[in-house]
């Protein structure tokens, strides 16, 4: 379902280069649980963005469904991106107008849900993450951990196929962090594709699979058995 | 040092009120290291951004040093808040046309530090922080728990009398989030005031003192003996 070939994804900052990425190549499929760890500035938010085609690699190809996207225009990578990744960014981008509600209901809107189904479904997710009294704040009347819950709202109200999910508990106590990862993890067992970027040992310890990186390369990336 | 009596924040959202601080009083003596914990949206960052002089109360009192800071204008309580504060904030709030060092560098220049002076600290700070080959990136350049590390070096480069880091481990591994805990542990040996709100409870762990919040309220205030 995801696969990752050889991939190396370069910046240029003036003169010099970095190598966010060095020669990664993964497969992941349908309906896994993965981790992704490692140390800060490892390029973990670098591969996600590239999984969730916000990034092109630099060299190497990425196959999604066994089509390879990274040679589709910007166009078509957004359609795909739309119609398949829901993505909880490090640092959310929520848009700043719109109230947590709102927020939430965008991918709805842009799909063409009906408003009634769009509010109910909204209603749902609110509640699923502690949130049905903050609907009508804006970003900027949230606490931060409120945000990235409104983040992970937005990003998995449409039952996308994969769902990529960089620190989604970064801002949390334990108690809401858990109350998010299982939001995730009932996503999950209805065979979504679940890959988490966290420096939460505790949420490693909870995948089937570890992928730890360190420099741009993968240095690990074990299967634990017996689960 | 600080002294906080019966400060209360309300925030109006259309007609509703958000009873963000509900008759906070507190009292910080200088050179404390304090840990301020409490689940998501229970006030935390409210009651640091009203201690960082950033927000005032709705009612009730703030003495910092002796000084009622509640019924300064907003020029003076800038003015205050350049001179003894450092503020390292949730989402970093960092010059996206500024580098790294740029960014640290700010204060230093403000304060009207000489350039060659200004240089030797910046880069002293960078490599404390771990970000010496980073100086030049600006923070889309950078990695989340990067553009974090930026943001400790630019609160604590002018070593302020007090201060203020609101998670400043969010973004962190465990061993970046030590090394940066290190940074501002040295400065409180140096009788800098420390007030860490933070979600880690390792983090929590460290202080001597912990403010536990919940619902606008101070729920526990612990102080621990024999350390
Ligand atoms: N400008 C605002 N307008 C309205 N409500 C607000 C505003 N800022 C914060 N709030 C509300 O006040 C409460 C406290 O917010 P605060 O940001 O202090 O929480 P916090 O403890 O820092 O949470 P977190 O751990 O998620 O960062 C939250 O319920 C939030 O919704
Ligand atoms: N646009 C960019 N230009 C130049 N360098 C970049 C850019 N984006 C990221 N980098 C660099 O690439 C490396 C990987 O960044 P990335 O954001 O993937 O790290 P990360 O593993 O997500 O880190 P963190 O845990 O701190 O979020 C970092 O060293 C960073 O400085
Ligand atoms: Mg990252
Ligand atoms: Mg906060």
């Amino acid at each position: 379902m995801i696969e990752l070939e050889h991939v190396h994804r370069v910046f240029k900052v003036g003169d010099q280069e970095v190598h966010a990425l060095n020669d990664v190549s993964l497969r992941i499929e349908g309906g896994e649980y993965v981790a992704i760890m490692g140390p800060s500035g490892s390029g973990k938010s670098t591969l996600l963005n590239i999984l969730g085609l916000l990034d092109r690699p630099t060299t190497g190809s990425y196959r999604l469904d066994g089509e390879n996207v990274t040679t589709l225009s910007d166009q078509a990578q957004a359609n795909t991106r739309r119609d398949k990744i829901g993505f909880v960014f490090q640092f959310f981008h929520l848009v700043p107008r719109l109230t947590a509600a709102e927020n939430i209901e965008l991918p709805l809107m842009l799909a063409g849900v009906q408003p009634s189904e769009r509010k109910h479904r909204v209603q749902q997710i609110l509640e699923a993450v502690g949130l049905a009294d903050r609907a009508h704040h804006k970003p900027d009347q949230l606490s931060g951990g409120q945000r990235q819950r409104v983040a992970i709202a937005r990003a998995t109200i449409m039952q996308p196929t994969v769902i990529l999910a960089d620190e989604p508990t970064g801002n949390l106590d334990r108690a809401s962090g858990d109350e998010v990862i299982e939001v995730l993890e009932n996503l999950n067992r209805e065979k979504i594709t679940l890959i988490i970027v966290t420096h939460d040992p505790e949420i490693g310890g909870r995948t089937l699979r570890e992928i730890y990186m360190v420099d741009g390369k993968i240095e690990r990336d074990e299967t634990r058995r017996g689960r």
